[in-house]
Order: structure tokens, then sequence, then C-alpha cells
């Protein structure tokens, strides 16, 4: 059939035939079948304007718009199918690709993005993000965690100590990420593992986006004095997040193992082989 | 004789929230990368040492820190190498290991000497390869798989199809 499919035991992944995108996540092992849509925007970096002067930059983190531009509408892709892994690889464009991963035996999808160098001869800022949209009416919650240990349960436009005048609707609803991401409707929890620290938030009902990557123009007037610029033609950058759909009442045992296994990941050492003994005789 | 001080000494400086959170100037984000970067060549050492005395053997280890872009001169070159697998968690761990390789087909052989199933993709629009084989690891230990050219065979290496065209 058209519909380009990963599967292994545990988990199924499909994609739209004609655009290439994620479109659907399914648990074999639950039956639980989620459409979930993952695409690359990104926030054009303010320069400051009418409400506010502050830029976007090293410190603060201000789009200048609310909706951020899609990377690309499709994305070129190319399927590999073997014993050991099944993948399917997604060019969005010159400077963002992906390769979305399903080992044998594995209860995760692995995303691993890369982005950069970003182009900014536009004179534009860019603020790249990966975001997955699903139908899970969450009510405007979602949950992060903090340093890998305590989950912290965020509320859109809403602070638990304080009452808050939300100015900022994008960058006031960011929030650190440096584990996990995940959002629930009761029943089943999407959850996205980060390899490294990155902002996140949940800006829409069902919906989850992680910050991988930032270009910017200009200093925020914040202390550093420069622009968060990189030399040249800028950095790239490689990392991945690991996507698990599970039910709600047991998605802690997967995000928090395979969590576990992210941060303390085997280390790969190579030997020509041969070597004399380490002991005499 | 190997030596943790200065990588130690280069995570105490990036304790600073500037390290942590990217907020310095560009000069002194490249010299944290220096600072961590000389740390991490007598921490190999130190590794080097502690895994030859553990494994009973000197070998010459190579670290190849350069994996997440299929990047390891010894596992591309070589026609047959060792593979060490370190698991730094208190259990056992099954990990795919993933390492460039060039144009072959090779037989993977775990601790007792047994083939493992293994197999060479080509990454799209690259003619790189890549040599897959999971990997059995036990907590908080080490695993050692050998890695054989098998001579003379081609690799049938699973080249990708291309999946879905531009819409019309």
């Amino acid at each position: 059939s058209r519909i380009l499919t990963i599967q292994n035991e545990h988990l199924r992944a499909r994609f739209d035939p004609d655009t290439g995108l994620l479109v659907e996540l399914k648990n074999l092992d639950h039956d639980l079948l989620l459409p979930v849509r993952q695409a690359f925007y990104w926030y054009n970096a303010s320069t400051g304007n009418n409400l506010s002067t502050q830029v976007s930059g090293a410190y603060i983190f201000r789009p200048n718009r609310q909706e951020p531009l899609l990377m690309n509408h499709w994305a070129q892709t190319r399927v590999v199918k073997t014993a050991l892994v099944q993948e399917v690889h997604q060019n969005f464009s010159a400077w963002c690709s992906q390769v979305v991963r399903l080992y044998p035996g594995q209860r995760h999808l692995e995303l691993e993005w890369t982005v950069g160098p970003i182009p900014v001869g536009d004179g534009w800022g860019k603020e790249v993000i990966s975001r997955f949209d699903t139908a899970l009416e969450t009510k405007g919650l979602f949950f992060t965690d903090s340093n890998g240990r305590e989950i912290l349960e965020r509320r859109r436009d809403y602070r638990p100590t304080w009452e808050l005048n939300q100015t900022e609707p994008v960058a006031g609803n960011y929030y650190p990420v440096n584990s996990r991401i995940y959002i629930t409707d009761g029943n089943m929890q999407l959850t996205v593992l980060t390899d490294r620290s990155q902002g996140g938030s949940s800006l829409k009902d069902g919906s989850i986006e992680l910050m991988v990557h930032r270009r910017l123009l200009r200093d925020d007037g914040r202390g550093v004095g420069e622009a968060l610029l990189e030399k040249g033609s800028g950095s790239w950058v490689r990392g991945r997040h690991l996507v698990l759909l599970d039910k709600a009442s047991i998605a802690a045992v997967g995000h928090r193992l395979q969590s576990e296994k992210e941060l303390l990941s085997p280390q790969v050492v190579l030997a020509p082989g041969g070597g004399s003994p380490y002991h005499r005789g | 004789s190997g030596d943790s001080t200065s990588l130690n000494e280069a995570m105490a400086v990036l304790q600073h929230h500037d390290a942590v959170s990217g907020t310095s100037q560009q000069h002194v984000a490249d010299d944290y990368a220096r600072q961590l970067a000389a740390g991490w060549g007598p921490c190999e050492v130190l590794l080097s040492n502690a895994l030859s005395r553990l494994s009973g053997s000197k070998e010459e280890f190579t670290f190849c820190r350069n994996l997440n872009i299929s990047v390891c001169p010894l596992s591309q070159t070589a026609e047959s190498f060792q593979v060490t697998i370190y698991n730094p968690l208190g259990r056992k761990v099954d990990w795919m290991v993933r390492l460039p390789v060039s144009q072959h087909v090779f037989l993977v052989k775990d601790p007792s000497g047994t083939v493992v199933p293994s197999d060479v993709v080509t990454m799209p629009s690259s003619d790189m390869q890549e040599l897959l084989f999971s990997a059995s690891v036990p907590a908080l230990g080490f695993s050692i798989y050998s890695v054989t050219q098998v001579p003379g065979r081609s690799p049938q290496a699973h080249t990708s199809q291309p999946g879905s065209q531009k819409p019309s």
C-alpha cells in the first residue's frame, strides 16, 4: 500500500504517503491509536515592537508573532527496512532533516533530528521547534520534569503562586525541559524524552513543542553584549527525541526506565584487538 | 597514566549559569568547549587503563567521539576490531550498536564467541554504511564484541527506497 509504515512488536508509526510526515502512532500492546502529526517550525525572532522593545536573544526568547512558520509542508522521504532497524529518512529543507527509527523490541519511536546551519540571510533570527499535534483533550495542562526527577504540572497562561497577567502568549508559556515533556487526556499519554535540556511547551490542547536550535541577530540587552549568532555559517545540531504512547496509568514506568537508559546510555570503545595479556602469566 | 582531574575541573567551571544555559559570549562558549575537550584526552587514557586491567588485555583503545555523525576511522578502515560497550546503569541493557563501516559484510561475535545477527545499512543521500548489531551489556559492566570483515562478499547493504514524492 502507499501508506508508509514502520512497525515492531510494540509500536506502529504511519506517515502520510504524500507529505512524508508522521501522522499516526499505535501502541500495539494496549491497542492505543493516536493520530499525531510531527513537523518542524520556526519562530521569527522579535527585534522589538510597539508593545515592547525587548529583543529575542540569549537570555530572552521572544518571537515576533504567535504563530511559527512551517519548515515545509512535506518531506522527501526514503525508507530503510532491515531485520534490525526500520527507518524513515525525512528531508524537510537544506537545513532540517530527521530520521524516524524503530528497533526490534523497542517501545519508543526514535526521532533523530538534524537542524542547521540556520540561514539568516533574510535578516530574520530563527528559533526552530519540533511540534507534535494531537486531538488529546488536555484542558490547558502539560507536564515537564525538573532535572529528571520531579514532574511539574504546567497550566497555560497561569502561575500557581501569583496572579499572572500574561503578556507573552508564547514565551510566557515556555518552560525548561531537562529530560521529558508529556500531555495526557487521562486515558492516553504522549511523552517526549529529550537527550539534552530544551525549552518546551504546549500552546494548544493536544500539542507539544520543543525548541531544538536558535540563531539570532540582535543582543537582548541583558548583559551578554552580543547576539546568539555563531560565527561563519553557524552550527548545525543533531539530537534525538524519543516518543512514547501509553496508557496514562502506566506511562511512568515506560518513560522513567527509558529516560534512565537515555541519560546513562552505554559508552562504546573500540580497539584493533589481539592485545598482549595485562597480567603476567 | 590517565587523569580525570582536568575534566572534573572543566565540569566544575561549567556549573556557571552561562555554561548551562548558553548565555555567554561566543568566545567564552568556545573556551568552555576547549576546556571540556582538553579534559577528555587524559580521561580516555584513564578509561583505557581501567578497561585493560578489567579485561585482562592491553589494547590500543580508540574513542570515536563523532559516532553521531557516523565518523570513526577505526571501524571504517580496520578489517577486524573489538567493540567494548560499557553500561553505567545498575541493570542489564540491550543496546543497538551502530558503527560506520566500509562497504563489506561483517561477522559479529558476542563475548562467548557466538555469531550475533548484524546488518549493514546504507545512509540515504550518502554512500555511508553503518553496521548494526544488538549488544547485551551487564549492569555496571561491559561486554566485548568482535567484528570481522568477511572477505570476498559484497554487502547486500539495505539501501533505501523513496518513500514519497512531492505532492502534485
